[in-house]
C-alpha cells in the first residue's frame, strides 16, 4: 500500500558522464599515486593501497568500470555524500577522477583491515564491542541527523586503524531523503543484515540501520550474522518470519547487553531506538578504550595472512 | 564454495538475480 510517489526519472548514461565530470577532479591519478596492492573485491569494484606521491601518504584506491555498474546513479550518489559528509566515524574522502571507462575514488586508508577479519578470526569481550557500536552509532546519529541512511551496515563496511579507530565506509548504497519522500522501499543491502521492514518491502527509513547494526553486534559475539549458512533468498524468507534472530547462549551476555540488543533488533520499528537514544544506552557505559582493539586487529591480520 | 560464501556478503539493489 505505498502511497502513490512519482516515479523519479532515470538518468541516461550521457546525463550520468555528465555529471560526473562536473564532480571529478581533473588530472591522471596514475601521475598522482603509484598503486600498491589490491586490498579489496567488492560488488561495485576493487581496492588498491596507492601512495600518494607528493607526500609518501597512503590512500586507498577503489576503481569501479563504469560499463559494469547496474545502477550509475547510485555513483553520484556516494560521490555527493562521502565530499558533504565528513565526520570522524566516516571513511574521509579525498577525490575521484575519470580514468577512460573506469571511476577512481581515492580515500583516507585504514591499515587495520575491516572488522570482519576481527569477528571471524578473534573473539571479541563486550567491553570491546561496546566501543565498535559507539562509534558506529556516532557517526549514524551524524549521518540520519543529515537525511542519509546508509542502507548497508555490516561489519565489512566497518574499517579499522592499527590505534582502533573505528569508520563506516562504502556509501555505494545509500539514501539521501527528504521531507517530501522520507520513506524508500526499494530492497537494498546485504540480505543477512537487513530489517524485516525491507525484507518484507514494506517503506523503511534511517532505523534499518539501527537494526543491521544489531546485526553486526550478534558478528562480534558469534563471528557471523544469523542464517548465513543458509542461501540468501531463504535467510530473508527467515528473517521475514521470525523477526528478531535468536542468539546462541544468551544467557551468557550481560543484562544490559541483551537489553542493547533487544533495543536495536525490535521488529516494530517505532519501538526501535534511533541512534541518538542508542547512544545513552548504559551498554556503552562498558566500552573499553578503542586501544584494546589493537590486539585482536594485529591477530585477525596474523591469521588472515596464515590462511 | 569459497567464492559462493563471499558472494552470499554481496550488496543486493532491488531483486537480485537469484529472486
Amino acid at each position: 500500500n505505498t502511497a502513490a510517489r512519482p516515479k523519479k526519472k532515470k538518468m541516461s548514461d550521457e546525463e550520468i558522464m555528465e555529471k560526473l565530470r562536473i564532480i571529478v577532479a581533473v588530472g591522471d591519478p596514475n601521475k598522482k599515486y603509484t598503486k600498491m596492492e589490491k586490498i579489496g573485491q567488492g560488488a561495485s569494484g576493487t581496492v588498491y593501497t596507492a601512495i600518494e606521491i607528493a607526500t609518501g601518504m597512503e590512500v586507498a584506491i577503489k576503481q569501479m568500470n563504469l560499463s559494469q555498474q547496474p545502477k550509475k546513479e547510485l555513483i553520484i550518489n556516494e560521490l555527493l555524500v562521502m565530499r558533504e559528509n565528513k565526520h570522524p566515524n566516516i571513511v574521509n574522502y579525498l577525490d575521484s577522477y575519470l580514468v577512460g571507462e573506469e571511476l577512481w575514488v581515492t580515500m583516507e586508508y585504514l591499515p587495520g583491515g575491516s572488522l570482519t577479519d576481527v569477528v571471524t578470526e578473534t573473539c571479541m569481550d563486550e567491553g570491546q564491542i561496546a566501543a565498535v557500536c559507539r562509534e558506529v552509532l556516532q557517526a549514524l546519529e551524524f549521518l540520519h541527523y543529515n537525511h542519509v541512511i546508509h542502507r548497508d551496515i555490516k561489519s565489512d563496511n566497518i574499517l579499522l586503524g592499527m590505534d582502533g579507530s573505528v569508520k563506516l565506509t562504502d556509501f555505494g548504497f545509500c539514501a539521501q531523503i527528504s521531507p517530501e519522500q522520507s520513506k524508500r522501499t526499494t530492497m537494498v543491502g546485504t540480505p543477512y543484515w537487513m530489517a524485516p521492514e525491507v525484507v518484507t518491502r514494506k517503506q523503511y527509513g534511517p532505523k534499518v540501520d539501527i537494526w543491521s547494526l544489531g546485526i553486526m553486534a550478534i558478528e562480534m559475539i558469534e563471528g557471523e550474522p544469523p542464517y548465513l549458512n543458509e542461501n540468501p533468498l531463504r535467510a530473508l524468507y527467515l528473517i521475514a518470519t521470525n523477526g528478531k534472530p535468536e542468539i546462541k547462549e544468551k544467557e551468557k551476555l550481560s543484562p544490559v547487553f541483551q537489553d542493547f540488543l533487544d533495543k536495536c533488533l525490535d521488529v516494530d520499528v517505532d519501538k526501535r531506538f534511533s541512534a541518538c537514544e542508542l547512544l545513552k544506552h548504559p551498554f556503552l557505559k562498558l566500552a573499553r578504550p578503542l586501544a584494546s582493539l589493537h590486539p585482536l586487529i594485529v591477530a585477525a591480520k596474523e591469521a588472515a595472512k596464515s590462511h | 564454495s569459497k567464492k559462493y560464501e563471499r558472494k552470499k556478503r554481496y550488496t543486493v539493489v532491488g531483486n537480485p538475480y537469484w529472486m
